[in-house]
């Protein structure tokens, strides 16, 4: 009952605990061509966990920013405009904080959790791992 | 000084979950 395959149908949250389950929804997501969703949700996960007092952090979110959120990527479609605002406005002032990512990842997951976590579950990539 | 792609890939990698 408590099987690999048995948490990763429970919640994306379980799935992407687990380090095969994240291995072949990853797999899955670059077949879609939509695999920036989840290096983003990884992103701001590690972003979060980073120390505020390290120059790195402020680099950190300065190059997430600019890989997912400044340009017109998968990532920057699926949120709302004023997610974007407010981080583009927090990086410009250097206002750095560890929750700075938090809505935008709540956006995105929300959508993965719709879409591509559904499409997934019944994807043959799924289906013959199972 | 680390580039800006190989800090993201680090801080990307630190949040994937690890082998048990």
């Amino acid at each position: 009952p408590d099987s690999p395959l048995a948490r990763w149908t429970k919640s994306l949250h379980s799935l992407l605990g687990d380090q095969d389950g994240a291995h072949l929804f990853r797999t899955f997501l670059e077949r879609e061509k939509c695999v920036d969703t989840l290096d983003f949700w990884f992103a701001c996960n590690g972003f979060r966990q980073m120390d505020l007092q390290d120059t790195k952090t402020l680099r950190v979110a300065k190059a997430i920013y600019k890989r997912y959120i400044e340009n017109n990527s998968i990532v920057a479609k699926q949120l709302k405009p004023a997610t974007k605002t407010y981080i583009r406005d927090s990086i410009k002032k250097q206002q750095i904080d560890s929750a700075m990512f938090d809505q935008a990842q709540t956006e995105i997951q929300a959508t993965m959790e719709e879409n591509a976590y559904q499409m997934f579950l019944t994807s043959d990539i799924y289906l013959e791992y199972v | 000084i680390d580039s800006e792609d190989d800090l993201l890939q680090e801080c990307i990698s630190s949040a994937m979950p690890k082998k048990k």
